[in-house]
Formats: C-alpha cells, structure tokens, sequence
C-alpha cells in the first residue's frame, strides 16, 4: 500500500521500479505504466500516466526527475508528488481538478543507468554509462545531449568531461525515448518539468542565449506565484529567472528542446539546497523539500488551467 | 562504510573568484588537479562571481589548497570529510539495506 512504502528515504532503482509496478497494479483507476523505450545498458524506460481517464483527450504536463544521476532528491520529490496526488485526490479540490482535467507523465528516474550507477559504485556519477569506442571515459550529459544549439557553449566535444554532448543529439537512447514521447505528443502537452539539485531555483528558458521567450509575461508570473508557494510552507528562498541568466549558459538542454518543440511553459527546477550538503541532501530533508515544491508545482499546474 | 570508503578525505570546497584574474587561475587549477565540479557543471562557466564548489581529492586536497593560498583565492571548506557527509545522508537502516 502507499503506506507502507517510505517517501522520506532514497530508493535504489530497483525499488522505485517495484513500487511502480505495484501502484500500476494497486491504483488503476488512477495509475497507468508505460514503458517508453531502453536505455543504454538495456533497462527499461518506465513513466507513470496519472490522471483520471478520460475518452477526450486532456492535456497534459510532462515531469521527469533525475537526468543527472546523482541529483537524487529529484526522483525522490518524483515519488513524493505521485504519492501526494494518490493520497490528496478526493480530500483536495485543487488535487482533483487538476487529475480531473490533466494527465501528468511522471518519469521518476530518467537516467536509470546513472543512477544506478550512482547507487552502487560512485556517488557523485552525473552521466549516463554509453561508451566510446575512441576513449575510456564513459557517459553523456543528458541534459547537453537534446537537438536545440546543440553542443554550442556551456558543453562540451569532449567525452570525459561532465558536459560532454555526445557525439550527435539524441545519440542516448534516454534522450531519443523522452523526445519521441513528447514529439508525438506536443500538441496536448502543455507544461514540461524537469528537477535537478541543488541551487533553488526555478528555472525557464532560455539556457542557450540570453534572449527573453515570447510569452515571457505568463511564464515569468507563473514562475513568480510558483516560488511565492514554496516560500509559504517554510520560509526558504527560491531564486527564478531565466536559466541563462539566473544559473549559467548552457545548450543543448531539455527545457529549452520542450519549449522549441512548442511547449508554452518549461521549466527545470534546481531543489535544495544551496551547498550545505549538496547533493547529499539528508533524508530528513526530504519531506520539506518535498512538501514546499509540491505547492510550487500545483501552483503552476492550476495557472496553466487559467488562461493567461 | 558506503562506498568501500573511498571518500574519506575527500572534501568539497567553495570559491567565489572576484575578478577575472582569479576565474581564469581556478579554471586552470580545476584542469590540472581534475577536480569533480559539484557547480558550475563546466568548467567553462565559471567567471567573476559565480559560485564555484568543487569536490576534491583526499590526496588532492593539500595541492590544491596550497595552490589557492599562492594565488591568494580565497575559499570556504563546506564539507571537509565526504565520506562522513555521505554516511548521514541515509539512515541507518537505509545504509544497512544498501551495503
């Protein structure tokens, strides 16, 4: 049941599969799991489609957690909103009307190779594992690797460095899945979320240039109200903006794909915290962490059900 | 011990070069000591002042500040034993499960 399994802990990959497969089974009325294709090392690419059923289509919002590997409050917060949305479906009228209108794709671990990888051999892998023939260095920058100015500034051609591009977009098969999922989809896809740790921002785009997006009004006020949510549950300050500006440049990025592909509102969060623990976040810090962004992201959620 | 270990030592550091003297000495300071960069994610980013963290070394560790002290940059340790970070950062029963 969602209560015996804890929200409050980091998970290995193979649990969080499980705990999938047993909400598919358990919550159907709710719940469905697709798997959208492999990664590298052969795992399978699961998302969660959560949303009441409708024989209309519905639009929908995309979140996937953890490109990186080792960002892991990322899929934890993933789990977090599945379980709040399960848990708060009939008891919150926010909650419902958007699981009424809305379908959300929820992709706890997109880098399931990393992260796995992360669990087991070395803590602070960001990479996927591919390999290159040419060199020993294993991995691509998952959020460098998407076809939107791809490998320009703030990544990198070469494959040891932590930025690398890959040797062409879309070369990670992680990357080809999600992006397939979403093309065939763009038209009822109305937001595209993505968590990553640690810098407490949230973030828009573009990463690629600094450059204002033309519905840069709606978007920067949902962002606005998002942070004011969050900052309501306990105080802690998110910095918004657009990611060029606000965190770094960088191309290549999945925000800045979504938005090109025609998805009005992208947004990458960048959660707790700002250095103290990194990305060693404690478990401890999961709930609250979990807890304020989860206002942030029914804040942009409902906005998106208002037209602005 | 998570890891085999193999963090104890090692330690993360933060530096905010304040002119572009200083980023362009902690640009090559990261290349030579081939630091793992916790932010920035490139090394290319980091300009006049932005937050640089980095994770270091136990071996490193010792160069690489004495390199900063001679470049006269000033830095913060945030976390000076990683292995140690690591171990609170899951429970006990957590922790157990895993190793």
């Amino acid at each position: 049941s969602l209560g015996d399994y804890s929200y409050e802990v980091y998970h290995s990959l193979e649990e969080i599969q499980n705990w999938m497969h047993h909400l598919n089974k358990t919550h159907s009325g709710l719940i469905h799991m697709l798997s959208i294709g492999k990664s590298y090392e052969g795992r399978s690419l699961f998302i969660l489609k959560l949303g009441k059923r409708s024989r209309h289509h519905k639009r929908a919002v995309w979140i996937d957690c953890g490109i990186h590997a080792r960002e892991w409050i990322g899929p934890a917060f993933c789990q977090w909103f599945v379980k709040e949305a399960l848990q708060t479906y009939r008891s919150d009228p926010a909650m419902r009307r958007m699981l009424n209108h809305l379908y959300f794709y929820i992709m706890p671990v997109f880098n399931v190779d990393g992260y796995h990888f992360s669990w087991t051999s070395d803590r602070f892998w960001r990479k996927t594992r591919s390999r290159n023939s040419r060199f020993r260095c294993h991995g691509v920058d998952a959020n460098r690797n998407w076809k939107v100015k791809w490998c320009d500034e703030g990544a990198s051609l070469y494959p040891c460095d932590d930025t690398y591009c890959g040797p062409f977009p879309e070369s990670e098969p992680e990357v080809k899945a999600v992006a397939h999922f979403l093309r065939k989809r763009r038209k009822y896809i109305s937001a595209y979320l993505s968590f990553h740790a640690y810098a407490q921002m949230l973030l828009y785009p573009y990463s690629y240039k600094y450059a204002t997006i033309p519905n840069f009004s709606c978007v920067e006020s949902a962002a606005y109200n998002a942070v004011s949510a969050l900052q309501s549950a306990y105080g802690v300050r998110y910095r918004f903006g657009p990611a060029s500006s606000t965190l770094y440049v960088s191309s290549g990025s999945s925000m800045d794909w979504a938005y090109k592909t025609g998805i009005p509102y992208a947004f990458a969060f960048e959660l707790r915290d700002t250095g103290h623990f990194g990305f060693l976040l404690p478990e401890s810090l999961i709930k609250p962490t979990c807890t304020e962004t989860m206002l942030a992201v029914k804040n942009i959620t409902l906005h998106l059900l208002k037209k602005c | 011990y998570l890891y085999n270990n193999r963090y104890a030592g090692d330690k993360v550091i933060r530096l905010i070069p304040e002119t572009k003297r200083e980023a362009h000495v902690l640009k090559d300071i990261y290349h030579q000591f081939k630091v793992d960069l916790w932010q920035p994610s490139s090394i290319s980013s980091v300009s006049e002042g932005m937050v640089t963290d980095v994770h270091v070394s136990r071996n490193s560790s010792q160069n690489l500040l004495m390199s900063l002290q001679q470049a006269n940059i000033q830095y913060e340790i945030l976390i000076s034993d990683l292995q140690e970070a690591l171990e609170k950062e899951s429970s006990w029963r957590t922790n157990r499960n895993r190793r």
